[in-house]
C-alpha cells in the first residue's frame, strides 16, 4: 500500500488528505498555521502543525519515508519552491505540487518534479469553453490534441442516421456513445438515429467540435 | 455573441476572463483591489475597481446587462453571497458561482443560481483517484454514476482480443477506444488484440473499474 504526505490544508490540499483517507491509504499531513491542522486531524490520524521548508521538521514528522507528497501551497511561491528542494533533498520519489502562476509552475518543472497542477485553471478553461459554444457540456484532454467531448445534439442531426451524418469524414469526429433519456449507448451502430435531447459523447479536436456546433 | 461579466480577479477568475477573451466574447470584469485590474486590464477592455456588493457600482459597470456573470469571489463568503444576491436583483439571466466550502456551496443552491463550481475540490479527487490505484490515468463524469475512464492497460489483458477479456460482461465496462503509441483506435472491433503500454478509454462505474484495475 503507498503512503501519502500531503503539504499546506488549503482547500485543493484538504480534498486531497480527505479523499485519500477516505480510500483507506497512511497519510501525512501538515500545515503551518493551527487551524488547518485541526480542521483535518478529524479523519487522519497524523497531522502536525509545521513549517514545511525546514527539513528537519519534516524528517521528524516522518515525510522522508512516504512514497508520494503533494505540496499545496498557494499565495506564498517560495515556501512552495523551498518545500520541494526540501523533499527532494530526503530523498522522495514521487513529488506533485500545484502551481499558483505560471512562472511558479516553469521553475517547479525545472527543480524535477513528478507532476504539476493548476486547479483553478484547468476548472476555468473547461467551463469558460461549456459557455462559449451553445450545446457544449464537457471537455476533457485525451492524446495529441483529441478531446472526449460531451455535446447537445445539434438541431440538424434530429432523426437522422449515424451514417447519413457521416461525421468521421465530414469532421474527424468519432462518436463513442450517445446519452438518452437516462441510458447510455455505448459505442453505437452508424444505423442508429439520433432522437432529440441527445447528448453525444465524442472524441475528435476542438477547432473540429467549434466548426461541428457554430 | 453571448455576453459576460467576471467578478473577482484570483486565479480562477482570471483564467475564467482570459479564456473567454482569447475566444472573442464580450467580458466585463472587476475586482475591489486594484492590482488584480491591473492585470486584467492587458486582455480585456472594460475592466474596473469596485466593490460588487454594492448594486449601484455594478449597474454603473454595466453588469446588470450581461448574459452570464461568473462571481469567484473565494476568502470572504459573505462578500460572495452579497454579490450574488445583488446579481439576481439586477435580473443577470445565468449566474455561475465558485464555492469554497460545502456551506458556502449550499448556501448559493438555497439562492437558487445556475450552477456552482468547486475547482479544487474536483481536481483534487481526480488525481487523489490516480495516485489510489495503479493504471488509473484520468477520470470525468459521464451520466447516472458511469464515468469515463483513462487506465493503462491490465498486465493480465496484453495479447488478449478484447472478445476475450470481455469487460462488459464481466464489469459491465464498455471500451470506447484504444490509445496505442501516438494513435487512438476508436471504436475497436471485437477481434483486436491489446498490446503492452495500451491506454484504454473505457466508460464504467468507478467501483467497477477498481475491481478491474486492483
Ligand atoms: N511553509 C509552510 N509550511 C507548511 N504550510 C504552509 C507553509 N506556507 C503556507 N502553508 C499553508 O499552505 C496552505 C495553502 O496555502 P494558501 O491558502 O496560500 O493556498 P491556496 O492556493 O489559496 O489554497 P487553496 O486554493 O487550495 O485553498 C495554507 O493553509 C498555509 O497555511
Ligand atoms: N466585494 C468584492 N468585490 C469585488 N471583488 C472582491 C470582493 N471581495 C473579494 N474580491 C476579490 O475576489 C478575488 C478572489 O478572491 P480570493 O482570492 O479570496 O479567492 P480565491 O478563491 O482564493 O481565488 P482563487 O483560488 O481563484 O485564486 C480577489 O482578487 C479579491 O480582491
Amino acid at each position: 500500500r503507498k503512503t501519502f504526505g500531503v503539504i499546506g490544508i488549503g482547500r485543493f490540499g484538504l480534498y486531497m488528505a480527505k479523499t485519500l483517507a477516505e480510500n483507506k491509504a497512511e497519510v501525512i499531513a501538515c500545515d503551518i498555521e493551527e487551524d488547518p491542522v485541526k480542521e483535518i486531524s478529524d479523519f487522519i490520524s497524523k497531522s502536525y502543525i509545521l513549517d514545511a521548508t525546514n527539513e528537519k521538521a519534516l524528517k521528524e514528522a516522518g515525510f522522508h519515508n512516504l512514497d508520494t507528497v503533494i505540496v499545496s501551497i498557494g499565495e506564498n511561491i517560495e515556501a512552495s519552491i523551498l518545500t520541494v528542494m526540501q523533499l527532494l533533498k530526503l530523498g522522495v520519489k514521487e513529488i506533485i505540487a500545484k502551481a499558483i502562476t505560471s512562472t511558479h509552475g516553469m521553475i517547479l518543472e525545472k527543480i524535477g518534479i513528478s507532476k504539476i497542477v493548476y486547479p483553478e485553471k484547468n476548472v476555468a478553461i473547461r467551463i469558460a469553453h461549456t459557455l462559449l459554444y451553445e450545446g457544449f457540456i464537457d471537455e476533457t484532454p485525451f492524446a495529441n490534441e483529441y478531446s472526449i467531448f460531451e455535446i447537445k445534439c445539434p438541431a440538424q442531426f434530429i432523426h437522422k442516421k449515424l451514417n447519413e451524418i457521416d461525421l468521421r469524414n465530414k469532421f474527424d469526429i468519432s462518436i463513442l456513445s450517445i446519452k438518452r433519456d437516462s441510458s447510455i449507448l455505448v459505442n453505437p451502430s452508424a444505423e442508429e438515429t439520433i432522437v432529440e435531447n441527445d447528448h453525444l459523447l465524442i472524441l475528435g479536436k476542438l477547432e473540429n467540435v467549434k466548426k461541428l456546433i457554430t
